[in-house]
């Protein structure tokens, strides 16, 4: 199991990932 | 560590420092790729003390939309977004086969940072072991710099497209400054580190 704070940084990395793509996304507006 | 814990204090939690870190790299001149903070397990008089994960920040390539051709192959593409899958499952419970967001090419430099989360220094050793012993920043500049330091930090960073690294010690930790650019040695963002991440003392306002 990940401790807590490797757990946030985690999730943190992934949710901007999610932002930056759908940012690039030619259907974003 | 409890020790670290107690000298950080209730006001530098988790997301304290992250906005330490996100206003480093995000106000900075430079164009830094990511920010890490190597935090000290403390001192204990029986053993080394050691650099585990505390924090990270991830800004990525702004100035470089992705023109370049990955040369990544397909085999090591495909394990990188398989990993994040399973990591993202494990974050949010989800499925991963329902997860959209692992679909676009997992780039060196968000590797590079995601393995970062598995490292660990202990005092002395790698680039922020050496740091934090010597209380001197170090700025290894240029990927022949990188690719002939006799840390293995420095050369896995420059085989992930990194050409600037920087460890600069704290009070309880280090802070890891690495881009895909050429920054050389800024007084500017040393001071700031100084300031930023002083533990000593509350939290400077941003």
């Amino acid at each position: 199991d990940l401790p807590l704070s490797r757990k946030k940084s985690l999730r943190r990395f992934l949710e901007k990932r999610k932002e930056r793509q759908v940012a690039k996304s030619p259907y974003a507006y | 560590s409890a020790s670290t814990s107690a000298a950080i204090g209730s006001e530098w939690n988790q997301d304290t420092l992250q906005q330490r870190l996100q206003g480093l790299i995000d106000n900075a001149r430079e164009s830094w790729t990511y920010a890490i903070f190597w935090q000290s397990s403390g001192v204990d008089y029986t053993a080394p003390s050691v650099l585990g994960w505390g924090d990270g920040y991830y800004k990525g390539e702004v100035n470089k939309p992705k023109t370049v051709e990955s040369v990544t192959s397909l085999a090591e593409q495909e394990h990188r977004k398989k990993v994040l899958r399973e990591l993202n499952s494990l974050i949010s419970g989800s499925h991963s086969q329902e997860n959209e967001t692992i679909d676009e090419e997992v780039t060196d430099t968000e590797w590079f940072f995601l393995i970062s989360m598995t490292q660990s220094f202990v005092n002395g050793h790698g680039l922020p072991g050496q740091a934090m012993f010597s209380n001197q920043p170090v700025w290894i500049t240029g990927r022949d710099r990188l690719s002939v330091s006799h840390c293995e930090r420095a050369r896995q960073g420059q085989v992930f497209g990194i050409q600037t690294i920087v460890c600069l010690p704290s009070s309880n930790g280090v802070v890891e400054l690495g881009s895909t650019e050429l920054i050389f040695q800024s007084l500017d963002l040393i001071n700031q580190v100084k300031v930023l991440f002083n533990f000593g003392n509350s939290p400077p306002d941003l």
